[in-house]
């Protein structure tokens, strides 16, 4: 489940949006025990000069999102990803009815930042 | 659309997060009390809800640390609870002394080869017959082999003062767990004596025994390369 992402050229700044991931919509209910789903979020915006100067960004975004402003045809501006991210767990069943615990690493977006 | 199990979509993610959903109708089997607990204990982001099921809420403690379990103080990514694969089987009548032969069988074939054992722990829940002896003490022994055949000397062998409570082994190290190579499966037989002889123990009790022994492992692995690296040097 997600909201609609603003319309092109309101010029959201770089940040993290919200995405649900249902364990049922995907069809694994009947063998994830728990948890039923958990927020991955994503990241998506603009990174302009210099709003790309507030958030979590590299100094070399700042010189990038700059080099944008003046000549955006030749640069690119930096991209928005995630900065900080959070692990989930899983128990679920095996196909050998094996209750298992899993650790997933980086599976939860924190923070976007521009790079 | 729906990315069923078996679409291109979802075979590819199932494989990405190393997972092998069981086929055919739902599991029914309980979750064991361990899991929960440790499921509550792992490291969650905030957001992930919804966790259901038994047990009682755990608060959430400081960040643990990544890729170690600290409630069983292992490095691992991965906790499996296996149930005896022979539980099902006849009881063949214990021979000699001993109140109870039975065999146990652990099927390891989950285990990849990239996987690297951090702990493997037998556990021995006789239940309420458990209770019947309250002052019996007991000899037990765990051997390698199959039903009856035993190979070679005991993995493990200790005086039990009861089997009121489930009882804990760790055989990380033992036997076949003692090489680098994880071995298929895990084929023991457990041998059960009452400590100082046959003291008039309950009629029947060793058969009752034999019939409520649920025996599990819990076996704890750690993927390295699932873990993050260190933090890049600051140049």
């Amino acid at each position: 489940a997600t909201h609609l992402a603003p319309p092109e050229g309101l010029d959201p700044p770089c940040k993290a949006r919200q995405l649900y991931i249902n364990f049922r919509d995907v069809g694994w209910h009947n063998w994830i025990i728990a948890p039923r789903g958990f927020m991955a979020n994503y990241c998506q915006g603009h990174c302009f000069f210099p709003a790309a100067t507030k958030m979590s960004s590299f100094n070399h975004a700042v010189m990038q999102s700059l080099m944008h402003s003046v000549a955006p045809t030749a640069t690119p501006p930096p991209c928005c990803v995630p900065v900080k991210l959070s692990p989930i767990s899983v128990l679920f069943y095996d196909n050998s009815d094996n209750v298992v615990l899993r650790h997933y690493e980086d599976m939860v977006v924190d923070e976007c930042g521009c790079r | 659309p729906q990315p069923s199990p078996l679409s291109p979509q979802g075979s590819a993610l199932l494989q990405a997060l190393g997972l092998r959903p069981p086929p055919g109708p739902p599991p029914t089997r309980p979750v064991p009390p361990v899991m929960w607990r440790l499921f509550r204990r792992a490291p969650q982001a905030a957001e992930s809800h919804g966790a259901g099921g038994e047990g009682p809420e755990v608060p959430q403690e400081p960040e643990p640390l990544p890729c170690h379990v600290k409630e069983l103080g292992v490095p691992g990514n991965i906790v499996r609870h296996v149930l005896d694969g022979g539980a099902a089987a006849p009881l063949e009548p214990a021979l000699g002394s001993l109140c109870l032969e039975k065999p146990l069988f652990f099927n390891l074939s989950f285990l990849e080869p990239r996987e690297q054992l951090t702990l493997v722990r037998l556990e021995l829940n006789f239940g309420a017959p458990g209770a019947l002896a309250a002052g019996q003490g007991w000899e037990l022994s765990l051997f390698q082999g199959h039903g009856s055949q035993l190979w070679g000397r005991p993995l493990l062998s200790r005086p039990v003062p009861a089997l009121r409570e489930p009882l804990h082994f760790e055989l990380l190290g033992l036997g076949p767990l003692g090489n680098a190579s994880v071995p298929q499966n895990l084929s023991l037989v457990l041998e059960l004596s009452p400590a100082g002889g046959d003291s008039g123990l309950p009629r029947g009790l060793c058969a009752e025994l034999g019939q409520s022994l649920e025996a599990s492992l819990l076996v704890v692995t750690l993927e390295p390369q699932l873990c993050r690296p260190p933090l890049r040097k600051r140049r």
